[in-house]
């Protein structure tokens, strides 16, 4: 039997929006600690990976382990059918099931609406993630302030550079029409309300390409803030936490490189 | 020109 309660629809609304433009469909692993997926985008550019813990939850069992195979746009669908402050409760039975239940109640428990989403079997692989701690360089910043370098840069063009020396980290845009930059400094006092950090342990110059960093802005309703994590020659890990640990958004993204 | 890479040379299957 698996069970998960939560409080208001918002939070699985977003993460759904944040990762529904990118992959179609997906193996939702439930698991006493949560639900989490993975999955790669088609031309194997950008890897999303997904966890709310169960601690999201205002209910929350899971005898056993259990894949559901959803279709990111059905389910999608159906969350459109539940209001923000609603709560929303999944059932699924853990013996092969081929549908799971979605339960949308209003906050006076006078509204009840039942809907059932067939469930799908997808054969992905899962992929090792190296747990790499040791990134060159890590940045952190408001998320609003991702969602306007990256929104801003990608419509001069799709090639975005980003070079992070100590304190200062540049963006810079090639496009058919021209280039552009931006540098942003970390912010100088700690009780900054928006602040900007910056660790270096080595200078990083890498490039990316936009049309990914502009979709990643669609986590932006998840998160107060948002961190970078750079090495050269490796994936882009950009993250976007749940308040009070509840579980993140995760996105890697292959760089650019020369010919 | 740089060229986009993928994610199959970084992160190997389980």
């Amino acid at each position: 039997m698996f069970e998960a309660k939560l409080t208001e629809s918002t939070t699985i609304k977003r993460v759904l929006d944040a990762i529904k433009d990118l992959i179609q469909q997906a193996n939702f692993d439930c698991s006493a600690d949560g639900l989490s997926l993975q999955a790669m985008d088609t031309p194997h550019v950008c890897l999303t990976t997904m966890t709310l813990r169960s601690q999201a939850f205002e209910v929350y069992r899971c005898d056993r382990p259990l894949s559901m195979g959803i279709n990111l746009s059905s389910i999608s669908k159906i969350l459109k059918c539940a209001a923000s402050k609603d709560s929303v409760k999944i059932v699924a039975d853990d013996e092969g099931a081929d549908c799971a239940e979605f339960i949308f109640e209003n906050e006076s428990a006078d509204r009840i609406a039942h809907f059932e989403l067939k469930l799908m079997d997808i054969d992905s692989e899962h992929l090792s993630i190296p747990e790499d701690s040791d990134y060159q360089a890590i940045i952190s910043m408001p998320s609003a302030e991702y969602r306007r370098i990256f929104s801003d840069l990608s419509i001069i063009g799709d090639t975005i550079t980003i070079e992070i020396n100590k304190n200062t980290a540049c963006f810079s845009v090639e496009g058919d029409i021209g280039n552009g930059s931006l540098n942003l400094a970390q912010t100088d006092s700690a009780d900054e309300k928006n602040p900007v950090t910056i660790n270096v342990k080595e200078p990083v110059k890498m490039t990316f390409p936009g049309k990914y960093l502009n979709t990643f802005t669609k986590a932006v309703p998840i998160s107060e803030f948002v961190t970078l994590c750079l090495t050269d020659g490796n994936p882009l890990a950009i993250e976007f936490s749940l308040p009070d640990e509840a579980g993140f958004v995760r996105y890697f993204l292959a760089p650019k490189i020369d010919q | 020109p740089k060229q986009q890479s993928t994610l199959l040379s970084f992160f190997s299957p389980k």
